[in-house]
């Protein structure tokens, strides 16, 4: 019996309906009210109301695909100049294709007011870019479908056009997230940001205040205002970013909130989480356990972050040390399902399913290997996952982030391998 | 080079002391 209980507290009992959609928005943050604190929701969830209609909504197939792009572009990003360099090098791609750069998908959105009087705009939050862009009128070339009215530069009191001969255009430069410039003449600064599927956005780099809460208000901020937009982007009318370089929200914030912004992601698209800016926004009774970013000089907007071990079910995973030591990863709130070197991946997926033969294996789904057909059960017990980050930092894995599935019949481990040890 | 997503993330609290040079992980920050 003791035995029994031991192994028992190693398993999480899960409800299996729980991995459902719900299509009632259940706000589950209020804010802690000292900082700037903003409304974080996942921009297909009941409490966006950038929320598609069925029929426009993104399958999770479709969401898959799009996480394997941008993961492919992280990767791109973070190959040799060499690599990159040949492959620029061997394009006739205008601006923004083969760039190289990542303005990704992202599941989670925020609203924050631009321009004065402001203009409250819904945007991608994403830790792995540098830039922040919306799509702006008179949309010179091309605008996709936003929910909100497209931001008119020409309507804000504080907006103004950044010139090529200026320092701040020269921020442009490929270390920040893969941005690119272009100046003719000595004009206007021109900013590009792409995406290898071809969904880009170019247009004039500007600066206008920023309104993040009623009282916390930037002037001047620099941002793309996006002349030539194209993508899915779920209706949003831009991103937000918040990676480590100069241009991000987070080093134009530094003054105000000393480069630290924390986040909660709801565990369900029905509930809300939050994007605190400053210290002081995390509640005095939750203890934070911190590891140190790993320094990357040629790859200086990604937050890396050294990962040395992962337990399944109570019990470490049997890798070679060297295996986790030689194995860097970034922290990103635009990708979704975690991606693992080979080996660790291989070790982690046989401790899984070792732990789940009382359930029968379904087919795989995208990228996701280890599925199970779970709809003859209500509960199901699931091996607890916990991960170590550098620093004996322990991060236990809630339940729906070791699940990921749209139906009862095919509920799969969320984690996948990179598909090369390389990568 | 992993990527640690943020379907791993939820219900976590995520500190990024960008000065400091550390990450921060609250368990339970969410409720």
């Amino acid at each position: 019996g003791g035995e029994r209980k031991t192994m028992q507290g190693h398993f999480h009992t899960f409800q299996v309906n729980s991995l459902l959609p719900v299509s009632v928005c259940n706000p589950s943050i209020k804010g802690y009210g000292k900082k700037a604190t903003l409304k974080v929701v996942h921009k297909h969830g009941p409490c966006s109301h950038l929320s598609l209609d069925e029929a426009n909504a993104p399958n999770v197939t479709q969401i898959l695909s799009e996480d394997q792009s941008r993961v492919n572009i992280i990767h791109f990003r973070l190959s040799s100049n060499s690599a990159q360099n040949n492959i620029l090098n061997s394009s006739k791609a205008t601006l923004p294709v083969n760039s190289g750069a990542s303005i990704g998908t992202g599941n989670f959105i925020v609203t924050v007011g631009l321009g004065t009087p402001k203009k409250d705009l819904t945007l991608l939050f994403d830790t792995g870019s540098d830039l922040t862009w919306t799509q702006c009128q008179p949309c010179l070339v091309s605008c996709y479908r936003q929910q909100e009215p497209i931001f008119n530069p020409n309507e804000s009191t504080t907006y103004k056009n950044i010139s090529c001969n200026s320092a701040e255009c020269t921020q442009l430069t490929s270390h920040a997230g893969g941005v690119i410039k272009r100046c003719s003449n000595s004009s206007t600064c021109i900013y590009g940001i792409g995406y290898v599927d071809q969904s880009y956005s170019i247009g004039f780099f500007s600066k206008d205040t920023l309104t993040l809460t009623p009282t916390d208000v930037l002037p001047n901020f620099r941002f793309g205002c996006g002349q030539s937009n194209r993508g899915l982007f779920g209706g949003a009318a831009g991103l937000l970013g918040l990676a480590r370089n100069q241009l991000s929200v987070v080093s134009q914030t530094s003054s105000m909130y000393q480069k630290y912004f924390s986040y909660c992601l709801p565990s369900t698209s029905s509930s809300t989480g939050h994007l605190t800016f400053g210290k002081g926004g995390t509640s005095s009774a939750l203890k934070l356990n911190f590891t140190p970013f790993s320094r990357n000089s040629k790859n200086p907007s990604f937050y890396f972050v050294h990962i040395t071990g992962i337990k399944v079910g109570g019990r470490k995973l049997s890798i070679a040390k060297s295996v986790f030591k030689t194995t860097t990863s970034i922290i990103d709130s635009g990708t979704v399902i975690t991606r693992l070197p080979p080996a660790i991946y291989s070790a982690l997926r046989v401790a899984f399913r070792q732990k789940m033969t009382n359930y029968p294996m379904t087919k795989g789904l995208s990228m996701l290997d280890t599925c199970y057909d779970l709809s003859n059960n209500k509960t199901v017990l699931i091996p607890k996952i916990r991960f170590y980050f550098q620093g004996n930092v322990k991060v236990p894995i809630y339940p729906t982030g070791i699940l990921f599935g749209h139906s009862v019949s095919q509920v799969c481990l969320a984690f996948a391998g990179n598909s090369n040890a390389s990568d | 080079v992993g990527v640690f997503g943020n379907h791993q993330q939820k219900t976590l609290e995520v500190a990024y002391d960008v000065t400091g040079g550390k990450l921060g992980f609250g368990i339970g920050g969410c409720s």
